[in-house]
């Protein structure tokens, strides 16, 4: 029985992707059988795994609109352990297609359950919008991680975030749990990202591994690799890799 | 007759907010009326100058479903020159809520109708995403601006972006001009940065200007402040002023 993550937070650009396919990647490494859901139009959690949105023949819309399987949906990647379902813009079209469909906000958690034995974890990259695609990532996740800048706009966001997840909780989805906030691209000489953590740390729950900023992992994606092919031995890789252990270890706890 | 400017790239995270506040701010002190319209639920944009959403009886949700009038929903900011409409999380709910009118997409158009005699420049800061409320900003617009991180996976984004403008130009606002990309965040010394610079300005129209990383530019929302009233001797700041110069010489030669 697999542990569905969802990675969501709507404010734009504060690693959700890298951190879903890093994440992906290091739970994969770790003999993990991992698979990895785009549900953002944008497809880069797609692209940086090798595998594009627009070269598959079916993916995550395709799904949502139950015009195609989970089977047909799933590609494999160049780590053996991780799968991936692939975005393509058609899916910015999912939420106007469905607006009359009772059930549109439990698509995702309907495709996932015939797929949900053969995966150990189920990891949903989100778009940076609280819409119709991150409703469904929520609806369908066993438990929630935040990334987060340490940046005063992003801190802005985490309060709505959390309304809206105690909403999903309270409606859709009872057992749904906030894992926790991980901070990202994080630099330790800078005293707003300090003031920041320490705010955070106050209100929520933060993992104890802090992803700092480091140029492999902006690098990466462009060759369509995660981290740990790309650059094992580099502090990106190294965190994620630390982030894993503590997930493993979490869910034993847990 | 007043030149409106959206905003707009759905890659999040690029700098939007920060471009929308700070140009604005710019054009502000060199004498120009500005109005800053916040299209962004997320709110980000109102919090920048002073003025969170929540704290105003109206915004630009109120004014788009008609439930206000344009000159109700507008506040003053610091900036004597500076005028602002304010988002709340409430706008997120726009987009469902317009769904069957036939007019959804020229709502923001209209309303701008009948306050362009007051303000030289009109900006308008849009959420990370192409959806109505972006459409709105696109179709009311005279000219976009598209700010850019110079990194792989925003890249990505550019080319989805052009043909969501083209797709507008064609059908609903045949004016609509790209000004051209601003490269935000930029560190000279990173290999990746002045790759992905090359690349976008080998296909694209690249400002002149290149706003670089400078940690006042993320302070400064924190106190409610444009750049050019935290910390005027500022990078940032100066950075911001020579982009407004170079729009306004642009303007006049266009
Ligand atoms: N720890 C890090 N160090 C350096 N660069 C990073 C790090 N994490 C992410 N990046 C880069 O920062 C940018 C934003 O990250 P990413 O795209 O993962 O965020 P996101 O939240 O998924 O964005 P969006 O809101 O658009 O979906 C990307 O270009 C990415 O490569
Ligand atoms: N030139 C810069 N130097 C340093 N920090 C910056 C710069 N520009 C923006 N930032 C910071 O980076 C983060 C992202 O910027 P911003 O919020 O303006 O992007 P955005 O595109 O509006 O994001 P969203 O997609 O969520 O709307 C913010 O915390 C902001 O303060
Ligand atoms: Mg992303
Ligand atoms: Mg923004």
């Amino acid at each position: 029985m697999s542990t569905v993550i969802a990675i969501a937070n709507q404010k734009g650009g504060v690693g959700k992707t890298t951190s879903a396919v890093n994440l992906s990647a290091s739970l994969a490494v770790a003999e993990q059988r991992v698979l990895l859901v785009d549900m953002d139009p944008q497809g880069n959690a797609s692209t940086s795994v090798g595998r594009p949105g627009r070269a598959s023949p079916c993916g995550t819309y395709q799904v949502l609109l139950r015009e195609a399987m989970m089977r047909d949906a799933v590609l494999t990647t160049e780590l053996p352990q991780l799968h991936v379902m692939t975005a393509t813009t058609d899916l910015a079209g999912a939420e106007l297609e469905l607006v009359s469909e009772d059930d549109r906000a439990v698509r995702l958690r309907e495709a996932l359950e015939g797929t949900r034995d053969s995966y150990d974890y189920i990891v949903i990259d989100c778009p940076p919008s609280l819409n119709l695609l991150t409703l469904n990532a929520l609806v369908a996740a066993d438990s929630v991680i935040v990334p987060m800048q340490c940046e005063y706009l992003a801190l802005q966001g985490l309060a709505q975030l959390m309304d809206t997840i105690e909403r999903v909780r309270g409606a859709l989805n009872p057992t749904l749990a906030i894992r926790g906030v991980l901070l990202t691209m994080f630099d330790p000489r800078n005293n707003l990202a300090n003031e920041v953590a320490d705010e955070v740390r106050k209100h929520f729950l933060v993992y104890d591994t802090v992803i700092p900023r480091n140029i492999r992992l902006a690098e990466a994606p462009s060759h369509g690799k995660p981290v740990v092919l790309y650059d094992a031995a580099s502090k990106g890789a190294n965190s994620y890799l630390s982030l894993a252990r503590e997930i493993l270890e979490g869910s034993e706890g847990a």
